[in-house]
């Protein structure tokens, strides 16, 4: 390993470091300077012989470093810190680097810490982000070629339901062509992971209905309205049933039914609205949240009375009447 | 921007403070956020039921797993398309533990495809159940039920 990525010290945790942390970019196109960013954190457990784990988080556009902070990374920072301070970071019990080794990679260029010199890099799609990622696999596998021999996984959730499965296929194909270094590819995990239009987009009427969202009534007249099929509207009816339903679950919060839904304080971080529109806050799927695709799929376009309330304007009722 | 419903005070304070960036060796001349609008993205790799399809067919293993409680890529949808694939069914629907208590449900397909939920969780599942997320991990990495 690169002994000048060795991460040495962690603020706000005073003790030992319970196994080695590098971190460092990856040159993923040198003439572009496209640089990837990747945090690792080796075993606790039997680092020479435990998996490699590939960590990605959706988005697109969200940082990995997500998973390493609020998901399965060494520390447990919720605990540890209030607004304005460091304080002391405390072991994480559930971490994922008990039973593996972990890379936590921004990608793509543009992500997180990553970044590119040349900004038309910050036009990009899933292909050349599978490209670019099996690119920085390929380097960091001989950066760090004590590694290779390790079973490999990928893994990810939300977007990362399109980021594993292709950059895998990438991986696959490389071995299968003979590249080297060859990995030790051995599967991968999806967790909420986008898929399939189709699917995804039919997923939402069951799960309101199921959950208790939505009425038994409106479940029926929903789907006999749209025969089932919620993507692509049929008909007017299909439209303003899926239009109830939206109604109903749209103050929930969309990441789990159950919790409150978070609101920033800092007036900054109000939502923009992008030039078409639409919110472009996207966490964790490739247009917007999930009803409102689900509109844009009914209707061409999303929420037209709402958008403008999320820039701060608040329409009057005669410009609401001639919408 | 902020990402709706969610709070990334904690992460966009420490890894924005100048002692991390230089602690784990990250560039100082950019903010860090937790999602950005820096970047133009497209979709262009269509269904990704394909790709599943040719990766378990080469004798790759995958986990497919479901916090049930998130309603932004709904278990529905993800119980629909690993079915869909027509793989034949090696372990039947049944409830999974972890730390003595059910956790969710999971059914096992031929080609090493499992698809699982995770009873009361949300869009990130380490992060609504870290110890449930852990012993679903650990268990896939090693191979075990």
């Amino acid at each position: 390993a690169p002994q000048s990525a060795l991460v040495t010290q962690i603020p706000g945790f005073s003790g030992t470091l319970p196994s080695k942390h590098y971190a460092g970019y990856v040159t993923v196109d040198q003439s572009h300077g496209r640089n990837l960013f990747y945090y690792f954190v080796e075993s606790e457990g039997k680092p020479a012989e435990d998996p490699v784990v590939l960590w990605l988080n959706g988005g697109p556009g969200c940082s990995s470093l997500d998973g390493f902070v609020y998901e399965h990374g060494p520390f447990n920072f919720e605990k540890a810190m209030t607004k304005g301070s460091l304080l002391q970071l405390q072991l994480n019990p559930y971490s994922w680097s008990k039973v593996s080794n972990i890379i936590y990679l921004d990608s793509p260029a543009g992500v997180g810490f990553s970044y590119s010199k040349n900004e038309t890099d910050y036009e990009t799609g899933d292909l050349k982000t599978a490209s670019d990622s099996h690119t920085f696999l390929l380097k960091w596998f001989e950066l760090y070629p004590e590694f290779l021999s390790n079973p490999f996984f990928i893994a990810g959730e939300s977007y990362a339901g399109v980021y594993v499965p292709t950059l895998s296929s990438e991986v696959v194909k490389g071995i299968d062509a003979g590249v080297t270094p060859v990995l030790n590819f051995k599967g991968y995990l999806v967790g909420n992971g986008v898929t399939d239009d189709k699917f995804d987009g039919n997923a939402l009427v069951p799960f309101a209905h199921g959950m208790g969202l939505i009425s038994d009534d409106l479940y029926e007249e929903v789907n006999k309205a749209c025969g089932g099929s919620y993507i692509y509207p049929v008909n007017d009816t299909c439209g303003s049933k899926l239009e109830e339903v939206d109604k109903n679950i749209e103050d929930l919060n969309i990441y789990d039914i159950l919790e409150p839904c978070y609101h920033s304080t800092d007036s900054s971080k109000n939502r923009k609205v992008t030039k078409s529109g639409l919110p472009s806050s996207f966490r964790l799927l490739g247009e917007t949240e999930r009803p409102l695709a689900v509109r844009k799929r009914m209707f061409g376009r999303a929420w037209p009375l709402r958008a403008p309330v999320r820039d701060g304007i608040v329409p009057t009722w005669p410009e609401l009447m001639d919408n | 921007e902020s990402v709706p419903c969610i709070n990334d005070e904690v992460a966009t304070e420490w890894l924005n403070n100048e002692s991390v960036r230089k602690a784990i060796h990250a560039e100082t001349d950019f903010s860090w956020e937790l999602c950005t609008s820096r970047i133009e993205f497209y979709h262009d790799s269509g269904s990704m039921i394909k790709y599943h399809m040719n990766l378990t067919a080469k004798g790759y293993r995958a986990l497919i797993y479901s916090g049930d409680h998130d309603m932004c890529v709904p278990f529905t949808g993800s119980e629909a398309w690993t079915r869909s694939l027509g793989y034949k069914i090696v372990d039947e629907w049944r409830p999974w533990t972890s730390n003595g208590q059910v956790a969710g449900y999971t059914q096992g397909y031929e080609n090493n495809l499992t698809f699982l939920t995770v009873k009361g969780s949300g869009h990130t599942v380490p992060e609504y159940k870290p110890r449930e997320a852990f012993d679903l991990f650990s268990r896939f990495l090693a191979g075990k039920p």
